[in-house]
């Protein structure tokens, strides 16, 4: 554990809880796409399947089922309890183009071919590109509420900080995954441009909207 | 059944 990746962690699950509160407060998820909400409580729940057979440490365990857990209540508050306020008609993007390369991809390049391994794989990948769902619906409804942006990026610099989580433990412990390496690259850069929008424009007290 | 390569991050 270094720093990079504890405040990485610790800014994911800030994400994670701004995203939950938003949508509780409001009684809304207006503006939120619960595609990629399905996609993240996917990634969580692949992933997180080694809890049943290792234990890594409290820390890991705790944060683990916190993520799930909140990766679930905020897939059930859009789709359940304000389903009336989901933005179905802008939540268009075609989940299976990314879910169907993914999985042929986790099949092909993985660390191990057991089914585990290529479940956590299949989440890594899934991981990079799960918020292009998202960023497709700001694009295409061309705003965001100051407080979603806020929650995209918190993911954003959770994923840049992995980043740095890497390069460090690969100068001071050797640590190489190669896997996750290219999908964090992937992710991160997803998130470029919504960061130049951020710094330009939500931190000068503006609200995000795309030019028409 | 165990995993061989131990995933230790989120």
């Amino acid at each position: 554990m270094n720093i990079f990746r504890l405040a990485g962690d610790l800014s994911h699950l800030a994400a994670i809880i701004i995203l939950l509160l938003k949508i509780w407060k409001t009684r809304s998820c207006a503006g939120i796409s619960g595609k990629s909400q399905i996609l993240f409580a996917l990634v969580f729940t692949t992933r997180y399947l080694d809890l049943l057979t290792s234990f890594i440490s409290l820390y890991n365990t705790f944060m683990k089922v916190v993520y799930i857990g909140c990766a679930y209540a905020t897939v059930y508050l859009i789709y359940m309890k304000f389903k009336a306020t989901y933005d179905g008609n802008h939540d268009t993007f075609r989940v299976e183009f990314l879910v169907v390369p993914v999985g042929g991809l986790a099949f092909l390049v993985n660390h191990d071919f057991s089914p585990l391994e290529i479940l956590w794989t299949f989440s890594i990948y899934l991981e990079s590109v799960a918020i292009l769902p998202q960023l497709f619906l700001i694009s295409k409804t061309g705003e965001a509420e100051t407080i979603t942006t806020h929650y995209l990026f918190c993911l954003g610099v959770y994923r840049a900080l992995y980043l740095f989580n890497w390069i460090w433990r690969f100068y001071f412990e050797g640590f190489f995954d190669m896997i996750a390496i290219v999908a964090g690259v992937v992710q991160t850069i997803l998130y470029c441009d919504f960061f130049y929008l951020y710094v330009t424009k939500v931190l000068k007290g503006k609200k995000l909207s795309l030019p028409a | 059944y165990a995993l061989k390569i131990p995933h230790d991050e989120l």
